[in-house]
């Protein structure tokens, strides 16, 4: 099973793949692939190889198979709906975000408990009452939700959201998260990513 | 030079033995690190070897010894002033956000440009005129800068706050900032985040 640090290197050399085919770049080197997503090109052979071979040693990787290769590894073959659960801050934020539809993820809904914000316009969406996800959800499957909502009621909306079919959830709030088998738990915290400031100005790069 | 994936395990791992210690636990093997990590036993060895000996074969490592030498190699040792620049959803988000203290960096002040914005409280702080940024880094320098303004304004503002001294920057517009050697700068992306959930519905975890 790939860990999440991989599949964010798979993601990174997506991108990079990406751009190469819009500037009609044929092959790219793993040294190329390694340099975009802060890897080794060791990194980048070991991480292809646990896909299928892919490359031959001199002359590289094909852009489009590679690039069409890694889309359906990443699951990115088709849309997902994403519902969002809080309307503060970052909740607003991300419904706002145009990198999501972009990639294939498609913000479908936007729930808050505040009386003040359910009815409120956030972008193309209306807030809903949160008391009603599991209706919503029951009419509309959504593949994955975004919890954005304080610490507190974190973890019993995750019960909730798992009970009512959602298998994936990103997760802001600064608590871990206890589901079941099978279900996806991507943990967001920003301080990690100061963490990895703080070391490249302790050890800046040459 | 350790890359950027490399330095996110080296951060989840020192949450975990931060944890060991307050329950504690004396020593921890390489598997529990992994498990925390997302990463393989071998993966862990090889990331802590990268920086010097620190646990034995079949006795694992020593929670106290190698949360300190993990506090240092990330450079955790002091605490520090972090700017944020765009005082709208992200970053108000942002400048309400526990985490950041808690793990040594101090958000000192937050800047904006639009004039009903400047002048606003937002928690502890005042929002700050974009115009005075400088004039405020001679007078008490500042290690990172966050910067969450729209995109049009990131590699502008990202050339003001490396010519005023600032050597690290979070970015979360969604433009690759040019820098010179010696800037370390991190992007968030949420959409990379997704398409770690993606992997994980096509690929459940048993
Ligand atoms: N991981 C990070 O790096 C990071 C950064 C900033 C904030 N955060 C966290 O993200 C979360 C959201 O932060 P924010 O700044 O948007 O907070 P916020 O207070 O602006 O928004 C939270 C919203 O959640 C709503 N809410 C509360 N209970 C709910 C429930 N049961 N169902 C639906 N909505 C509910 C509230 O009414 C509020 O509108 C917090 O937990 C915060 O600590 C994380
Ligand atoms: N990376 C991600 O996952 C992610 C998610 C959401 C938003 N975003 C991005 O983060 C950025 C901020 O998003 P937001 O929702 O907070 O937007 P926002 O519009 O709410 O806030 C942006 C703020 O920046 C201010 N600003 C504009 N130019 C400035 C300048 N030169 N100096 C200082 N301030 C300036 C604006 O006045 C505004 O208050 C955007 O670029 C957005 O695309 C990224």
């Amino acid at each position: 099973e790939a860990a999440a640090t991989t599949v964010r290197r798979l993601s990174l050399y997506l991108r990079f793949l990406e751009q190469s085919e819009a500037e009609g770049v044929a092959t790219v080197a793993s040294t190329a692939l390694a340099a975009r997503a802060g890897a080794s090109p060791a990194q980048v052979r070991k991480d292809l190889s646990f896909f299928g071979s892919f490359g031959r040693r001199g002359v590289g990787y094909s852009v489009p198979l590679l690039a069409a290769r890694l889309r359906e590894i990443l699951g990115l073959g088709r849309r997902y709906r994403v519902i969002l659960i809080g309307a503060g801050r970052v909740g607003t934020a991300l419904a706002a975000y145009p990198g999501f539809a972009a990639r294939g993820f498609d913000v479908a809904a936007i729930y808050d408990v505040a009386p003040a914000l359910v009815g409120t316009r956030v972008n193309e969406l209306i807030v809903r009452d949160a008391a009603r996800v599991e209706a919503d959800l029951a009419a509309v499957p959504a593949a994955i939700a975004v919890i954005a909502t304080p610490a507190a009621a974190a973890q019993a909306m995750a019960d909730r959201l798992v009970k009512a079919g959602v298998r994936a959830l990103l997760n802001f709030a600064p608590v871990p998260l206890a589901v079941p088998p099978g279900v996806a738990v991507s943990d967001v915290n920003m301080a990690l990513e100061l963490e990895v400031l703080s070391y490249g100005l302790k050890h800046p790069a040459p």
